[in-house]
C-alpha cells in the first residue's frame, strides 16, 4: 500500500484575523488586502467560504506579531466596504498533513478528521491543496495532535532535538 | 524582480457541496466525510471557515459526474448532524495562480484579487497555500480569468493546440 502521508507540520505562529459578513461583489478582497499588503504583512491562509444571503466571512492568517498592526488596518476597510465585524484569536495552530500521493483521496482527509475527532479536537478552519490537508485547531491541541497525526498515518515521530545542538 | 507567479491554472470539472450550519463540534467533519471516502468520491477541495455562533459551513468539491451520487450520500448525514441545508453549485471553475516564490506575500493575492476586480469577476470562495492562491468563480468567468491573470502577471499565454495533434 502506498503510503499517501509523509509528514505532519505544526505551525503556531499566526493569528487569525476574521471580517465577519462581508458584501460578496467583486472588489471587496481587493480592498481589504491590498493595504495589508502594502504594509509587508506576511500572509499565510487567505480562506473565504461561498456566501449566504450575498454576505460571506473573509478570514486570513498573519504572524502574531503583525496582529495588532493587521486589526489597525483592517477596521477602517471593513468598516468603509459595510461588513460587520472584525474578530481575531491568537491561541491557534495550524496542523497539516503532507504527502505526494494524498491527491484527492477523500479517506486520507477522513482519516485526519477521525484522529482529531478520537481525541475531542475541535476543527476550527479547514484547506487543502493538492499535497496538504490544514487544519487550523486551538493551540493547546498542538503537539497532541502531531503525536495522533503520526499514529495514524503510520509515521515515525522524529527524535526530540538535544539540548546544545 | 522576482517574479512570484510562474503559472495560472484553470480547473472546470468540479461542482461544490456545501452544508450549512453544521454543530461546531468534533467528530462532525469526520462523520461528513467517512461516507464520501467510503464510495470513493474523489474530493478536490474542503473548505470551513471559523465558526460563529457555534456553527460553521462546510464547503467541498467533487466531480460534477459524481455530484448527484454525493448528494444523496451527504443529505440524510447532514440531516443526522443537525446541519441546516446542503446546497451545490455546477457552474464553477477554479482558477489558480501558482508560484514557487510567492510564499505568502499579500502583495500577490492583491494583485490577484485586483485582476478579478478589474473584470467585475465575482470571487465565490478562496483557498490557499505557500505555491497557490485559488479562487473558485462562475464557470462562464473562467476563459477569461485566465487572460488576465497572464496579463497581471505578465506570463505569455501558451499559444492556442492545433486541431488534430
Ligand atoms: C467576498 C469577496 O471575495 C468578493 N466576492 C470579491 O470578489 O472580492
Ligand atoms: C465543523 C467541524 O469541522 C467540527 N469542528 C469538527 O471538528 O469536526
Amino acid at each position: 500500500e502506498i503510503v499517501p502521508v509523509s509528514g505532519v507540520a505544526l505551525s503556531r505562529n499566526d493569528a487569525r484575523v476574521t471580517i465577519t459578513r462581508v458584501p460578496d461583489r467583486p472588489g471587496v478582497a481587493l480592498h481589504l488586502f491590498q493595504p495589508v499588503a502594502d504594509a509587508n504583512i506576511v500572509v499565510d491562509m487567505i480562506i473565504q467560504n461561498t456566501s449566504i444571503d450575498g454576505h460571506t466571512d473573509l478570514t486570513f492568517t498573519v504572524p502574531k506579531g503583525d496582529l495588532k498592526k493587521t486589526l489597525e488596518i483592517v477596521k477602517p476597510v471593513a468598516a468603509d466596504i459595510g461588513a460587520e465585524r472584525v474578530l481575531s484569536e491568537e491561541n491557534i495552530a495550524k496542523v497539516s498533513i503532507v504527502g505526494v500521493g494524498m491527491k484527492n483521496n477523500a479517506g486520507v482527509a477522513a482519516r485526519m478528521f477521525e484522529a482529531m475527532a478520537a481525541e475531542n479536537i475541535n476543527i476550527l478552519m479547514i484547506s487543502t491543496s493538492e499535497i496538504k490537508i490544514s487544519c487550523v485547531i486551538e493551540d493547546r491541541h498542538g503537539e497532541l495532535a502531531v503525536r495522533v497525526l503520526h499514529d495514524a498515518f503510520g509515521l515515525d515521530i522524529p527524535p526530540p532535538k538535544k539540548r546544545g545542538t
